[in-house]
């Protein structure tokens, strides 16, 4: 899921 | 991580720690709009609702918990601080920012990556963030005379998202796959509000001269 990786954004 | 998503983050936790220490030590919340503090509160709580069912890294958790730690207490401290409460004024501080809530929250109804609760909820803290530090910035050109400390706030929290642009560039440089539009679009909106505060931030700093927005 490439939104995943977006997540570890604050 | 890289530097220009450290250099982001230490830059937004500067931000809030001068917020917090004007309002803790002077007591003072004057210039400060509650709107745009409450508006980073509901940022911050749809945009970190995964901090119990996803772990990255402790940075990642404990800087989430400052997030919210801080923008609550600064909101309580504004509400209900028998001292600093007095020193908001209500009168200035006018914007309707519920009607930035509503149409944040449809457009993530309508545009998002996915369709889930949280992707949803995530998505609308996005535009909303984007579109928080307008009360704030209509209440700057009101208050004639904008102290140094919340001065700096303002400018610290435009610059964050300047350096987020920049791990974004970064990172799609970097890294296959890494295309996300929605957060793009609404970090270069974010920081484009700013344009304006920067450059009379500039202009006073370069002059030397006290901080006036034009009305």
């Amino acid at each position: 899921r490439p939104s995943a990786i977006n997540k570890d954004e604050l | 991580m890289n530097i220009f998503r450290l250099a982001g983050d230490m830059t937004h936790l500067a931000s809030v720690l001068v917020l917090l220490l004007k309002i803790h030590t002077i007591k003072s919340c004057a210039g400060v709009s509650l709107k745009t503090q409450e508006l980073y509160a509901i940022v911050f709580a749809t945009r970190y609702l995964d901090i119990f069912t996803s772990f990255y890294s402790i940075y990642n958790t404990l800087m989430k918990l400052i997030f919210l730690g801080s923008s609550f207490s600064i909101v309580w401290y504004m509400r209900y601080h028998k001292t600093v409460r007095r020193t908001y004024d209500r009168e200035q501080d006018t914007f309707r920012h519920w009607f930035l809530v509503l149409p944040c929250l449809l457009l993530a109804l309508l545009i998002h990556e996915k369709f889930t609760f949280l992707e949803v909820l995530w998505t609308f803290s996005l535009y909303l963030e984007a579109v928080a530090i307008l009360p704030q910035l209509v209440l700057l050109q009101r208050t004639r005379n904008i102290d140094n400390l919340t001065g700096q706030y303002v400018f610290l929290l435009g610059g964050y998202r300047g350096f987020y642009i920049l791990n974004w560039i970064y990172r799609y440089l970097t890294e296959p796959h890494f295309v996300h539009w929605i957060t793009w679009i609404a970090g270069l909106v974010q920081t484009l509000l700013y344009a304006d505060f920067f450059y009379y931030y500039f202009q006073s700093w370069k002059n030397n001269k006290k901080l006036q927005l034009p009305a």
